[in-house]
């Protein structure tokens, strides 16, 4: 139980909010006990949730060991989901994890007693290949890697495996990919269909049967501080991310 | 002479690169010369010029000192413009910058040498505000801060505006806000327009009047390592960044 899923690419922009708290969401709709983790010091996730940052204790104060991880989680932040908060002091993080025992591993000791309590625990990562991200690998199952249908979104791929893999060697030998799931995808464009049939021939099976369209629906739902199931579920962006959580649970979850 | 711009935002997929790009592009066209300096470990500004970034020593070398600027600077990338290439070694410069002597200034240090044979000097930044963004804001006279017209890229505004103030009142006393553009701007969905507007109230005459529109030949223009002026001129992605380019100039360059 408890599969601890990294959602994760350090080109920024692409998704990984969007698809980890939506993902998230859609899990938890179809009677999954999932939780969150936004180890992003952007918080993002958390006040996509309607969640303000600077409320508590967050995923800092974890990775420092200062609390416990009931003292942080936020239970019922949307139906079966609950999320451990990020704040912005988790900028610092980066640095000072640099001087300490085990930095890399801290946030999966941490996870590690929770997970029977839980389906699916997803987290959202930074755009980039710190001690953060790091940190949510070598705590992770499974990768889940959102592509965005553009060109500069292809070209860090190969950098982001081979973290992947170093981590996978040294530190978490049970990590592989989850898959990868192509977002904000506008049929209309040349470059789009391009850089999505490129992504079809090098990950192949890997990559999601769902696709995730553009849709102003997912993009509106987190500035009312909601998931896109409560903002608009009968939107393309919510049949898309329910499509894909049916996906996670089917490959094993 | 030698105006350096620092193009940054943490919030991932803004537009940094484009802009960065782009805007040094559009002044080189206009007669200006400029260095374009990728400090970015992704290396999307030297790829999306079509320089291959692993080919030689890059700004990881100059950062740590070993070698000199004209070792690394590469010379008519562009009419007008030269660029001083990123490669991927650079994550590791993040960590490896921590505990180094004078470690938010070395890029600083590195580019005053080369004013005075450039109108201007423009930084590309990553994601994030670790130590490669803050060498940039160190080094800056003027930060240029990319805002996608989306909620989540509003959350983060108040952040950077503290890192930008940090390093203004610790390193770096010249240090103003250059302006604001709003990018990727699609006219056609409330969301923007809402934040559009709401960027305006805060940032007043820092919001340069030029808005970039989203136009997919800006996305299409690095796929074949070019600019837009050389890839489709015409374009509205090409003209915005030249209007830009001319606020810029008219604002004191
Ligand atoms: N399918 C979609 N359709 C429309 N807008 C989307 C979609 N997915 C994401 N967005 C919007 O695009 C922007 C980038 O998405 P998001 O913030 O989730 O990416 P990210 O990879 O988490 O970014 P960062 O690298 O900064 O963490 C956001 O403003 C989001 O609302
Ligand atoms: N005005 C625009 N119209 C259409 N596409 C755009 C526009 N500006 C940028 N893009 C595309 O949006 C994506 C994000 O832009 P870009 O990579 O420049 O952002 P960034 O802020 O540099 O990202 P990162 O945070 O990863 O460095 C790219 O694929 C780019 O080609
Ligand atoms: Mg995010
Ligand atoms: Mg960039």
């Amino acid at each position: 139980p408890g599969k601890i899923i990294a959602v994760t690419n350090q080109k920024g922009g692409v998704g990984k909010t969007t698809t980890a708290v939506n993902l998230g969401c859609a899990l938890g709709v179809l009677g999954r006990k999932v939780m969150l983790v936004d180890a992003d010091p952007q918080s993002n996730a958390t006040s996509g949730l309607g969640v303000s940052a600077a409320a508590g204790a967050s995923v800092y104060e974890l990775l420092l060991g200062e609390v416990s991880l009931a003292d942080v989680l936020l239970p019922d932040v949307s139906e079966n989901v609950s999320l451990l908060p990020a704040a912005t002091c988790l900028t610092g993080a980066e640095i000072e994890l640099v001087g300490m025992e085990n930095r890399e591993t801290r946030l999966g000791v941490s996870l590690k007693p929770a997970r029977r309590g839980y389906d699916f625990i997803i987290i959202d990562c930074p755009p980039s290949l710190g001690l953060l991200t790091l940190n949510a690998l070598s705590a992770a199952d499974g990768v889940l890697i959102p592509i965005q249908c553009e060109y500069y979104a292809l070209e860090g791929v190969g950098h982001l495996l081979d973290s992947i893999n170093r981590i996978k060697r040294s530190l978490n030998k049970k990590l592989s990919i989850e898959g990868v799931v192509l977002t904000m995808l506008d049929t209309r464009t040349n470059l789009a269909q391009q850089v999505a049939e490129h992504v079809r021939e090098v990950f192949g099976e890997k990559v999601f049967k769902t696709a995730v369209p553009r849709n102003v629906r997912l993009s509106e739902a987190p500035s009312f501080g909601q998931d896109i199931f409560r903002y608009a579920k009968r939107s393309r962006g919510g049949e898309a991310y329910l499509e894909l959580a049916k996906e996670v649970i089917a490959r094993g979850g």
